[in-house]
């Protein structure tokens, strides 16, 4: 599933 | 990846190596909260569960390892380290920090984008790093002196988290349907309680005067 764009952040 | 973001992880970076190179060199961790940098390492630690099952990128991984390490170091040498633990001043670093982890746990477990144990423990470092910096701010606002290296930390923290403001509102107009209102509450949450103490960081330094907190 794709990454939810908010857990690519540190 | 952004210019905003970049800069905020490199700042945010700056901060904790800051901090650890002061207490590794001079031995000394006079005027750091410990219960903030406990604090700190139970965010990266609940934010940074995914660090083994799901890969981001080399630098994502890369720059996780580095705040944990530097956190649970920060911590370690506050306690257990035999000449550093001497300076720190558990009389004045009083701030019941439980206080801070239990609320923040509740309120993850009513808001939150996914009711599951990651998410919701996602969420709880969002908001537990909007107020972990509170115990270090209020053992200043006692000993009422900061030295440069502390000053310099809350400063970078403080800024880190303001770049990260300008990388939500970019990534908001520039990629479609990226909207998280959680991480971008907490964040703002953050940035504000930072504000004051902006406030009399900057001008101690336009004044080129030790910074005196109002008591």
């Amino acid at each position: 599933s794709p990454k939810q764009s908010s857990h690519d952040e540190l | 990846m952004n210019i905003f973001r970049f800069a905020g992880d490199m700042t945010h970076l700056a901060s904790v190596l800051v901090l650890l190179l002061k207490i590794h060199t001079i031995k000394s961790c006079a005027g750091v909260s410990l219960k903030t940098q406990e604090l700190y390492a139970i965010v990266f630690a609940t934010r940074y569960l995914d660090i083994f099952t799901d890969f981001i990128s080399l630098y994502n991984t890369f720059m996780k390892l580095v705040f944990l390490g530097s956190s649970f170091s920060i911590v370690w040498y506050m306690r257990s380290h035999k000449i550093v633990r001497r300076s720190y001043d558990k009389d004045q670093d009083t701030f019941r920090h439980y206080f801070l982890i239990v609320p923040c746990l509740l309120l993850a477990m009513i808001i939150n984008e996914k009711f599951t144990f990651r998410e919701v423990l996602w969420t709880f470092s969002l908001f537990l790093e909007a107020v972990a910096i509170l115990p270090q701010l209020v053992l200043l606002q006692r000993t009422r002196n900061i030295d440069n290296l502390t000053g310099q930390y809350i400063f970078l923290l403080g800024a880190y988290r303001a770049f990260y403001i300008f990388n939500w509102i970019y990534r908001y107009f520039t990629e479609p349907h990226y909207v998280h209102w959680i991480p971008w509450i907490a964040g703002l949450l953050q940035t504000l309680l930072y504000g004051d103490f902006f406030y009399y960081y900057f001008h101690s330094w336009k004044n080129n005067k030790k910074l005196q907190l109002p008591a």
